[in-house]
């Protein structure tokens, strides 16, 4: 029901610009709500209860309805509550306003060809040449919800083996996202690069600021050079450009920042969005020098990367925020080492 | 300073743009991993030096911390595995405070962690997500992370002590999936830990095993 749901929404965004198709739309809540009655009236079998009359069956129907919908959770420390459902997180909430977040992610497909020209060219280890100009995306599984004094996470994972812990800590103003992505499957015999995307709302009218080496931030802009007039062969790859630690879009009241763990190519392709490369795995050589095929294996497996996002949410207009987020951006470039030394020769007391 | 000039080396060969982007050869890959893992290893001769330096243990007695590589990235330590009292350090490279949460790769169990002033601090026991355990070429007994908060001053070391106090957690943070898949870790801590604490012989299989342990008492987030 879920999934049909889901196909409803995507048929009425797809629709959105044209002319929506009533009847057909129509149909297909009907559909959902037949087989939302076809559940009711197998869980009735299953409970063992006398038979339901048809209205008895809608009834219950509806209620299972209400609460699906209904079923939502937070994480929640002293500077956020983040809202979660069954589609994964929804909002990020502020004590002054309120962000839509989704957390999504993403795999492009390669380009593969001879390499003679530029339309013949393969994505490989130099170019990142997407098959698609949309991403596939990947549909998550939750696995578990965490919570204590310390720590909250909410896990997710997909069957393309990618797996997700988004996490807040006590006491701390910004939002973890932990990945865990690979092997990346080849089985279809085709090269893959696994994307993050972070959806919200913030008007930022195609923006966005990369660092530049970690010196100061730049601005970019979608279809656009400040220099000279811009015709793009290749729409994505040509607006993918180095974070080396943050990366961020903004309006008059929000600016998200996504702060990495290591160097890493990013982007804004729609509104409010920010994508992120994780990890590629290639099956053809660019033709530029490398040789190979961007496809590194460990003990015969495709490589595993584990990662993170530091997710913040600040006033771009209050200076406090934006210095606080400055020091964050170094903090998490310079992290503090962590040596654990064994002592089991020395007690409690002696420490 | 030659330890720490071979992994200043190596960090120079780092510089070259295949190594930082990834478009060396396979081969040539290896051999930076080859080059990088010898220079850590090398360099950590100066921190174990220092740890028994700081404890002022004489370097030709048995030092008193024994260090080796954690792999965090693969949420695994082999020292905070094996220890039931370890030391973490940690140096704070900035020149402003910083709280940093810290996750310890462990097994299951009670800990404590104390700060350098000697007080517990609050600190939470997280099982480490499937996937993680997962990662073909990881290889470690660690099943959860324990999470706390150090606070670090500026450009500062900090030590936490932190010790394992039973081998059954305290179940007052539960992931139902974790419960569910543990079941039978469960019931062999519970068992492990009884027969710890009545001081018996694990070796025999004990008749209280069935009869005297309760039953866990579910408790399930609706």
């Amino acid at each position: 029901k879920v999934n049909i749901e889901k196909d409803i929404n995507a048929d009425i965004l797809k629709d959105k610009d044209d002319n929506v198709d009533v009847e057909e739309l129509e149909r297909i809540i009907k559909e959902t709500k037949l087989e939302t009655i076809g559940k009711a009236r197998s869980l009735d079998k299953k409970l063992n209860y006398p038979n339901l009359n048809e209205e008895e069956l809608r009834m219950l129907a509806d209620e299972a309805l209400v609460v699906e919908r209904a079923d939502e959770d937070y994480l929640e420390n002293e500077y956020m509550k983040i809202r979660m459902d069954n589609t994964g997180v929804t909002h990020m909430i502020l004590p002054d306003r309120t962000t839509n977040l989704k957390v999504q992610l993403h795999y492009w497909t390669g380009c593969y060809g001879n390499n003679t020209n530029t339309h013949e060219r393969s994505s490989g280890a130099y170019i990142f040449r997407p098959q698609t100009t949309v991403p596939y995306a990947m549909t998550y599984r939750n696995s578990g919800t965490v919570k204590g004094p310390i720590v909250q996470e909410y896990r997710a994972e997909t069957k393309e083996n990618a797996a997700s812990v988004l996490r807040i800590y006590s006491g701390l103003n910004y939002f973890v996202h932990d990945f865990v992505v690979g092997p990346i499957p080849i089985e279809d015999k085709v090269g893959k690069e696994y994307v993050v995307r972070y959806d919200t709302n913030v008007v930022n009218n195609g923006e966005f600021y990369t660092d530049s080496n970690g010196r100061q931030m730049l601005k970019r802009k979608l279809n656009e050079r400040p220099q000279w007039n811009l015709t793009l062969e290749e729409p994505i790859a040509g607006y993918y450009y180095p974070v080396t630690n943050k990366i961020s879009i903004q309006d008059e009241q929000t600016r998200i920042s996504i702060l990495t763990d290591r160097s890493e190519g990013g982007s804004s392709l729609e509104e409010g969005n920010i994508e992120l490369m994780l990890h590629r795995r290639l099956l053809h050589d660019d033709a530029f020098g490398v040789g190979e095929a961007l496809d590194e294996v460990a003990e015969g497996k495709g490589l595993v990367m584990r990662g993170h996002h530091k997710l913040l949410n600040i006033n771009p207009k209050n200076a406090v925020e934006v210095i606080a987020e400055r020091k964050l951006v170094i903090q998490t470039h310079l992290q503090p080492i962590v040596f654990v030394s064994n002592s089991d020769n020395v007690d409690f007391d002696t420490w | 300073s030659f330890v720490l000039n071979e992994l200043k080396s190596a960090m120079g060969v780092m510089q070259h743009h295949d190594a930082i982007t990834g478009t060396e050869k396979q081969h040539v890959a290896h051999d930076y991993e080859r080059l990088l893992d010898a220079a850590v290893e090398d360099a950590l001769i100066v921190a174990r030096q220092a740890f028994n330096k700081i404890a002022q243990r004489d370097a030709l007695k048995q030092p008193l911390f024994s260090y080796d590589r954690c792999r965090f990235n693969e949420s695994s330590c082999p020292t905070s595995e094996n220890s039931r009292q370890f030391v973490v350090t940690i140096y704070n490279p900035v020149g402003w405070m910083v709280m940093e949460p810290i996750h310890v790769p462990v097994l299951d169990g009670t800990y404590e962690v104390y700060a350098p002033n000697g007080e517990k601090i609050t600190s939470q026991l997280v099982d480490i997500p499937e996937p993680v355990k997962k990662i073909p070429t990881r290889k470690s007994k660690a099943s959860h992370e324990l999470v706390f908060i150090a606070k670090l001053h500026p450009l500062g070391v900090k030590s936490f002590y932190i010790k394992k106090t039973s081998k059954i957690s305290k179940r007052d943070v539960v992931n139902t999936n974790e419960y569910y898949g543990n079941i039978n870790d469960y019931w062999k801590n519970l068992h492990d830990n009884f027969v710890e604490i009545h001081n018996l012989d694990d070796t025999v299989d004990h008749k209280f095993k069935r009869e005297q342990i309760p039953l866990p008492i579910m408790k399930v987030d609706a």
